[in-house]
Protein backbone atom coordinates (compact mmCIF):
# COMPACT_ATOMS: atom_id res chain seq x y z
CA UNK A 1 0.00 0.00 0.00
CA UNK A 2 1.28 3.49 -1.28
CA UNK A 3 1.99 5.99 1.48
CA UNK A 4 1.26 9.80 0.77
CA UNK A 5 1.35 13.11 2.47
CA UNK A 6 -1.40 15.34 1.62
CA UNK A 7 -0.21 18.03 3.58
CA UNK A 8 0.36 21.52 1.12
CA UNK A 9 3.30 22.01 3.99
CA UNK A 10 5.12 18.90 2.32
CA UNK A 11 7.11 19.34 -1.35
CA UNK A 12 4.69 17.21 -2.94
CA UNK A 13 2.17 14.74 -1.73
CA UNK A 14 3.84 11.65 -3.28
CA UNK A 15 6.36 9.65 -0.41
CA UNK A 16 9.08 7.14 -1.79
CA UNK A 17 8.33 4.23 -0.94
CA UNK A 18 11.89 3.03 -0.19
CA UNK A 19 12.64 5.51 2.14
CA UNK A 20 12.09 4.77 6.41
CA UNK A 21 9.28 6.35 8.08
CA UNK A 22 12.03 8.28 9.92
CA UNK A 23 13.34 9.60 6.44
CA UNK A 24 9.78 10.48 5.10
CA UNK A 25 9.06 12.84 8.72
CA UNK A 26 12.47 13.92 8.48
CA UNK A 27 11.81 15.40 4.85
CA UNK A 28 8.27 16.61 5.65
CA UNK A 29 10.01 18.30 8.69
CA UNK A 30 12.27 19.99 6.77
CA UNK A 31 9.96 21.17 4.24
CA UNK A 32 7.48 22.75 7.19
CA UNK A 33 10.43 24.44 9.32
CA UNK A 34 10.68 27.64 7.51
CA UNK A 35 7.28 28.41 7.53
CA UNK A 36 7.00 27.44 11.45
CA UNK A 37 9.98 30.20 11.71
CA UNK A 38 8.12 32.53 9.74
CA UNK A 39 5.12 32.24 12.08
CA UNK A 40 7.44 32.87 15.09
CA UNK A 41 9.78 35.90 13.29
CA UNK A 42 6.06 37.34 12.91
CA UNK A 43 5.24 36.99 16.05
CA UNK A 44 8.11 38.73 17.66
CA UNK A 45 6.75 41.66 15.27
CA UNK A 46 3.79 41.60 17.52
CA UNK A 47 3.65 44.70 19.69
CA UNK A 48 3.98 43.20 23.00
CA UNK A 49 4.57 39.36 22.51
CA UNK A 50 8.13 39.80 23.54
CA UNK A 51 6.91 41.38 27.13
CA UNK A 52 4.95 37.83 27.65
CA UNK A 53 6.65 35.22 29.26
CA UNK A 54 9.29 33.17 27.52
CA UNK A 55 7.19 29.91 28.80
CA UNK A 56 3.89 31.61 27.60
CA UNK A 57 5.80 32.95 24.03
CA UNK A 58 6.35 29.39 23.05
CA UNK A 59 2.89 27.58 24.19
CA UNK A 60 1.12 30.38 22.11
CA UNK A 61 2.99 29.29 19.12
CA UNK A 62 2.60 25.58 19.78
CA UNK A 63 -1.08 25.83 19.70
CA UNK A 64 -1.56 28.79 17.11
CA UNK A 65 1.53 28.31 14.55
CA UNK A 66 -1.28 25.85 12.40
CA UNK A 67 -3.77 28.70 12.70
CA UNK A 68 -1.81 31.24 11.66
CA UNK A 69 -0.30 28.81 8.72
CA UNK A 70 -3.89 28.18 7.51
CA UNK A 71 -4.42 32.10 6.93
CA UNK A 72 -0.98 32.72 5.58
CA UNK A 73 -1.26 30.23 2.98
CA UNK A 74 -5.35 30.37 2.56
CA UNK A 75 -4.27 31.44 -1.43
CA UNK A 76 -2.71 28.13 -1.56
CA UNK A 77 -5.82 26.28 -2.11
CA UNK A 78 -7.72 27.43 -5.53
CA UNK A 79 -11.27 27.15 -4.45
CA UNK A 80 -12.81 27.88 -7.71
CA UNK A 81 -10.49 25.06 -9.67
CA UNK A 82 -10.69 22.85 -6.71
CA UNK A 83 -6.98 21.98 -6.34
CA UNK A 84 -3.82 22.62 -4.05
CA UNK A 85 -0.86 24.21 -4.95
CA UNK A 86 2.30 22.30 -2.76
CA UNK A 87 5.20 24.21 -0.99
CA UNK A 88 7.13 22.26 -4.22
CA UNK A 89 4.91 24.48 -6.58
CA UNK A 90 2.83 21.58 -8.10
CA UNK A 91 -0.59 22.06 -8.18
CA UNK A 92 -2.67 18.86 -7.05
CA UNK A 93 -6.84 18.69 -7.96
CA UNK A 94 -8.94 17.86 -5.03
CA UNK A 95 -9.99 14.75 -6.93
CA UNK A 96 -6.63 13.61 -6.65
CA UNK A 97 -5.52 14.96 -3.58
CA UNK A 98 -9.06 12.03 -2.32
CA UNK A 99 -7.76 9.12 -4.14
CA UNK A 100 -4.18 9.42 -1.83
CA UNK A 101 -5.95 9.27 0.82
CA UNK A 102 -7.45 13.10 2.16
CA UNK A 103 -10.54 13.54 3.52
CA UNK A 104 -12.45 15.55 5.68
CA UNK A 105 -9.92 17.48 6.33
CA UNK A 106 -9.46 19.14 3.24
CA UNK A 107 -12.77 19.93 2.54
CA UNK A 108 -13.33 21.99 5.52
CA UNK A 109 -10.05 23.95 4.76
CA UNK A 110 -11.44 24.35 0.99
CA UNK A 111 -14.59 25.97 2.97
CA UNK A 112 -12.53 28.10 5.61
CA UNK A 113 -10.25 29.53 2.66
CA UNK A 114 -13.13 30.22 0.85
CA UNK A 115 -14.85 32.42 2.98
CA UNK A 116 -12.07 34.06 4.56
CA UNK A 117 -10.98 34.97 0.77
CA UNK A 118 -14.55 36.04 0.03
CA UNK A 119 -13.83 38.69 2.78
CA UNK A 120 -11.51 40.62 0.50
CA UNK A 121 -9.08 41.89 3.19
CA UNK A 122 -5.94 43.70 2.60
CA UNK A 123 -2.53 42.37 3.81
CA UNK A 124 -2.32 44.75 7.21
CA UNK A 125 -5.72 43.44 8.23
CA UNK A 126 -4.93 39.54 7.24
CA UNK A 127 -1.43 40.45 9.61
CA UNK A 128 -3.74 42.15 12.38
CA UNK A 129 -6.10 38.94 12.25
CA UNK A 130 -3.30 36.47 12.22
CA UNK A 131 -1.81 38.34 15.34
CA UNK A 132 -5.15 38.04 16.99
CA UNK A 133 -5.19 34.13 16.03
CA UNK A 134 -1.86 33.65 17.48
CA UNK A 135 -2.71 35.51 21.00
CA UNK A 136 -5.61 33.71 22.53
CA UNK A 137 -5.59 33.55 26.23
CA UNK A 138 -7.03 30.34 26.42
CA UNK A 139 -4.74 28.37 24.77
CA UNK A 140 -3.94 25.09 27.07
CA UNK A 141 -0.39 26.13 29.37
CA UNK A 142 -0.47 30.08 29.62
CA UNK A 143 1.13 30.59 33.27
CA UNK A 144 -0.27 34.11 32.99
CA UNK A 145 -3.44 34.37 31.29
CA UNK A 146 -4.21 38.20 32.44
CA UNK A 147 -1.11 39.58 30.33
CA UNK A 148 -2.31 37.57 27.13
CA UNK A 149 -5.71 38.36 27.33
CA UNK A 150 -5.02 42.18 27.65
CA UNK A 151 -2.45 41.96 24.54
CA UNK A 152 -5.35 39.77 22.72
CA UNK A 153 -7.88 42.29 23.48
CA UNK A 154 -5.08 45.72 22.38
CA UNK A 155 -5.10 43.31 18.92
CA UNK A 156 -8.83 42.67 18.66
CA UNK A 157 -9.46 46.23 19.39
CA UNK A 158 -6.62 47.88 16.89
CA UNK A 159 -8.30 45.04 14.31
CA UNK A 160 -11.61 45.90 14.78
CA UNK A 161 -10.70 50.32 14.12
CA UNK A 162 -8.97 49.18 11.12
CA UNK A 163 -11.69 46.99 9.83
CA UNK A 164 -13.91 49.77 10.52
CA UNK A 165 -12.48 52.70 8.97
CA UNK A 166 -11.27 50.38 5.89
CA UNK A 167 -14.98 49.31 5.37
CA UNK A 168 -17.11 51.41 6.78
CA UNK A 169 -20.19 50.22 5.02
CA UNK A 170 -19.61 46.66 6.07
CA UNK A 171 -19.45 46.16 9.73
CA UNK A 172 -20.25 42.23 9.67
CA UNK A 173 -16.81 41.97 8.33
CA UNK A 174 -15.41 42.39 11.99
CA UNK A 175 -18.04 39.80 13.21
CA UNK A 176 -17.45 37.45 10.54
CA UNK A 177 -13.90 37.77 11.09
CA UNK A 178 -13.83 36.67 14.86
CA UNK A 179 -16.71 33.68 13.96
CA UNK A 180 -13.71 32.70 11.98
CA UNK A 181 -11.29 32.00 15.20
CA UNK A 182 -13.92 28.59 16.23
CA UNK A 183 -13.39 27.65 12.34
CA UNK A 184 -9.64 27.61 13.24
CA UNK A 185 -9.76 25.75 15.99
CA UNK A 186 -11.91 23.01 15.02
CA UNK A 187 -9.38 22.84 12.26
CA UNK A 188 -6.28 22.79 14.05
CA UNK A 189 -7.50 19.93 16.41
CA UNK A 190 -8.41 17.53 13.02
CA UNK A 191 -5.25 18.71 11.84
CA UNK A 192 -3.58 17.06 15.18
CA UNK A 193 -5.56 14.19 14.64
CA UNK A 194 -4.26 13.86 11.25
CA UNK A 195 -0.79 14.52 12.58
CA UNK A 196 -1.39 11.59 15.29
CA UNK A 197 -2.20 8.79 13.05
CA UNK A 198 0.12 9.57 10.55
CA UNK A 199 2.86 9.35 13.71
CA UNK A 200 0.99 6.19 14.55
CA UNK A 201 1.46 4.82 11.13
CA UNK B 1 0.86 11.80 22.23
CA UNK B 2 -1.73 14.37 23.89
CA UNK B 3 0.85 16.56 22.97
CA UNK B 4 1.40 17.00 19.16
CA UNK B 5 3.40 19.94 18.82
CA UNK B 6 5.71 18.49 21.16
CA UNK B 7 6.17 15.14 19.84
CA UNK B 8 6.08 16.76 15.98
CA UNK B 9 8.67 18.68 16.92
CA UNK B 10 7.56 22.02 16.78
CA UNK B 11 8.35 22.59 20.28
CA UNK B 12 12.28 22.25 19.15
CA UNK B 13 11.71 24.63 16.18
CA UNK B 14 10.17 27.28 18.15
CA UNK B 15 12.27 27.46 21.08
CA UNK B 16 15.32 27.57 18.54
CA UNK B 17 13.94 30.16 16.37
CA UNK B 18 12.58 32.43 19.65
CA UNK B 19 16.09 31.48 21.04
CA UNK B 20 18.24 34.47 19.89
CA UNK B 21 16.07 37.42 21.36
CA UNK B 22 14.70 35.46 24.21
CA UNK B 23 18.06 35.30 25.49
CA UNK B 24 18.77 38.86 24.60
CA UNK B 25 15.76 39.64 26.84
CA UNK B 26 18.03 37.78 29.54
CA UNK B 27 20.40 39.72 29.51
Amino acid sequence: SRMYLVCPMNTSPQVDPHKSGQDVWEEFSHSFTPAVREVVEFAKKIPGFRELSQHDQVSLLKAGTFEVLVVRFASLFHVKERSVTFLGGQKYSVDALRTMGSGDLLSSMFDFCEKLMNLGLSEEEMSLFMAVVLVSADRSGIENVNSVEALQETLIRALRSLITRNHPNESAIFTKLLLKLPDLRSLNNMHSEQLLAFKVH
Amino acid sequence: FNDPASNLGLEDIIRKALMGNLEERQE
